[in-house]
């Protein structure tokens, strides 16, 4: 899984 | 959400809360670099817009709000209510040196070339960085007041935490986001003189002062 918007990290 | 995650952003809460009673508390912002804290409300202002597109959790939410509301309170302490004590001779570093070419990568090394996300880079970019007006500002006045020093451990903390909740988050769900990880690297990377003399000096006792 690669990270894109939403972010849920702060 | 796993502990590292948790106790990083409650490391980064820490932070943000000590530096705020320092400055209320002594009603002074002497040897704060008020740069990095314009810079760090940039970081959240343009890293948290999602709270107006979408809903994570309520943790998330809160935490978010907090920030934001925090770094703009420090903003306003530094710039207004207390500026006859901001330190503005010694707080030189050139900013721009640091937004502009932080903006340009944001436009070239991103996961999505949409608005939102364009600026969610800009801001974990621009938060690498953000602390080197203040580091800047130690280096030229050759020392910091202790409470400063705890203010820039638990920063530096939150994001060593950080890191180790990414390799944590890569192993149990598959995470990775090669962004964060570089940028968090970065300014991780960047405290790690710093937690050097907080560890030899603050933590035994001795005011931190570098050699002239």
């Amino acid at each position: 899984i690669v990270a894109k918007t939403p972010h849920d990290e702060l | 959400m796993n502990i590292f995650r948790l106790t990083g952003d409650l490391s980064h809460l820490a932070a943000i809360i000590i530096l705020l009673l320092k400055i209320w508390k002594t009603r002074s912002c002497a040897g704060i670099s008020g740069k990095s804290q314009l810079l760090f409300a940039l970081v959240f202002t343009t890293r948290y817009l999602d709270l107006f597109t979408s809903f994570i959790s309520l943790y998330n939410t809160s935490m978010k709000l907090i920030y934001v509301a925090c770094s703009y309170a420090t903003v306003y302490l530094i710039y207004m209510k207390f500026k006859a004590t901001y330190d503005g001779n010694h707080d030189t570093f050139r900013v721009e040196f640091l937004v502009v070419p932080v903006g340009g990568l944001s436009f070239l090394v991103n996961h999505d070339f949409s608005p939102l996300e364009i600026l969610w880079t800009f801001s974990i970019y621009l938060e690498s960085v953000a602390i080197l007006p203040q580091l800047f500002m130690i280096s030229k006045t050759g020392e910091a007041e202790t409470i400063t020093t705890h203010y820039l451990f638990f920063l530096g903390l939150y994001r060593a935490l950080y890191l180790i909740n990414w390799i944590w988050r890569y192993y149990f769900e598959g995470f990775f986001d090669l962004i964060a990880v570089v940028a968090g690297v970065v300014q991780t990377i960047l405290y790690c003189d710093f937690f050097y003399l907080y560890v030899t000096k603050v933590l035994k006792g001795k005011k931190l002062s570098l050699p002239a």
